[in-house]
């Protein structure tokens, strides 16, 4: 299984979007895909139409230990969901004592069954979820919105990564770099999205998701955007982000 | 001395940019300022144009209590700055043990000197320096997209400073919420602005600030927009706001 964690500590660069839509185009792309949301804001398991205060058993209980992670499943028409509630919030707290608390993402995930392909949408933070997202993860997406406060955080990002692969996980690899929010008629994307490339080559995705209000929506309806507005620009974009997803194993 | 903490813990809501802006707008309209950077990110200290990596003391040997608060500051143009660096990313862990932990920052902010005005960025959770700022600050401006899944997080916000106001900081009042990256040709836009209005009334600020392309320019040059592009719109919004905060006191 592809266990693909999508990062960026830098908050609103997409990550829930790119989560949300990279797994709904998987899915149509024929392959079988669960989501798990590691984020207390729980904004992945909403867009998905699931109210997340209404929950019985979520991924914290999951990695406390507290259930088989199994039993937190939901099915979310042709995506498995491992939900998270606002009690996630005190993970950070509650675990920071656990013995091999990196590795507890990676122990529930091996109880669930096999699918193609794991999505794990992280909060924006480098802290312990993140931590037990990049030791469970064979690798990482990293979606940025092209501005220079974004451009910052990238290298701490990448230490971090680094950090893992050495200490906790050493087959980690970086799948891909996506600017999101793109809007090509502005010279500070363009820039950015052009430092991207020089510094990071193929790292760097071809495609871009271009702004798209429709992607700001379909959450609000419960659905991905290829359910919302399957004709969007949006759409479009990530279908073309999830062919190349898919050709780069 | 006003101390208002500029928080949300939903991701990219524009809380560096507001608490730049704003710091640099009070200052404009004669108001003495400190402002200090809680995020490990340092994001407001890079966008004032200091180099984070190359610095000496931070606010994390202020609230560690390595040093005396008064000898972390830097001058800035008219600014006072208690910057952060990537150091801090380690305080939520290094502090929870701490007695106190939640009054570090209320303490350090008293052995500065007197201004009319503090503000404090938050980073994109409501974590240890989170509660640190809100047991510090005398009110909030939580900066907000006004987008589905931002709506999401503000019930948990209020309900975080609700409790913060029982327990820790009997005086903490709301200011206001503002919508940021606004854009009125977009009915997502003007219909979030609308809920936020009708569920919390005065509490939305007139001012929205628009989106405007020069205020996610500004911090590539080190400066504010007053300085950067003193007849954007972005300059325009943030001195509106600005007299409104002075009017709120
Ligand atoms: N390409 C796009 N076009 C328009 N809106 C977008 C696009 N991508 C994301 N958004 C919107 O931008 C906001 C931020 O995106 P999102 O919440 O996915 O980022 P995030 O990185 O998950 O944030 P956080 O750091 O809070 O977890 C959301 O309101 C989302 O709907
Ligand atoms: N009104 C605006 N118009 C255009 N760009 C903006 C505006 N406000 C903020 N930005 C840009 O949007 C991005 C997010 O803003 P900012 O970094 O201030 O949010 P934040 O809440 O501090 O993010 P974080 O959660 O990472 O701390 C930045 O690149 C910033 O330059
Ligand atoms: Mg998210
Ligand atoms: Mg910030």
């Amino acid at each position: 299984m592809r266990i693909i964690a999508v990062l960026n500590q830098k908050g609103g660069a997409g990550k829930t979007t790119t989560a949300l839509n990279v797994g709904a185009g998987l899915a149509r792309l024929g392959r079988s895909v669960l989501l798990a949301d590691l984020d207390p804001q729980a904004h992945l398991t909403c867009a998905l139409g699931v109210p997340a205060h209404s929950l019985g058993l979520t991924v914290h209980d999951a990695l406390t230990g507290a259930t088989r992670p199994a039993a937190c499943l939901l099915q979310v028409r042709d995506l498995l969901l491992l939900p998270a509630s606002l009690v996630l919030s005190g993970a950070e707290l509650d675990l920071a004592a656990a013995p091999g608390r990196e590795f507890l993402l990676r122990k529930a995930l091996e109880d669930l069954p096999g699918r193609d392909v794991a999505i794990l949408d992280c909060p924006p933070s480098l802290g312990l979820l993140t931590l037990n997202a990049l030791t469970a993860a064979s690798e990482i997406v990293v979606p940025l919105q092209a501005e220079f406060l974004a451009l910052q955080s990238l290298s701490t990002l990448l230490e971090t990564v680094d950090a893992v692969r050495r200490r906790l996980n050493p087959g980690l690899a970086v799948t891909g770099i996506v600017c999101t929010r793109f809007n090509r008629r502005l010279r500070l994307n363009r820039e950015v999205a052009g430092k991207i490339r020089s510094y990071f080559g193929d790292l760097a995705f071809e495609t871009h998701i271009r702004e798209n209000v429709a992607l700001a929506e379909s959450p609000g309806f419960g659905q991905d955007i290829f359910t919302y507005r399957p004709g969007s620009s949006g759409a479009r974009d990530y279908l073309a982000l999830c062919r190349e997803i898919d050709r780069r194993q």
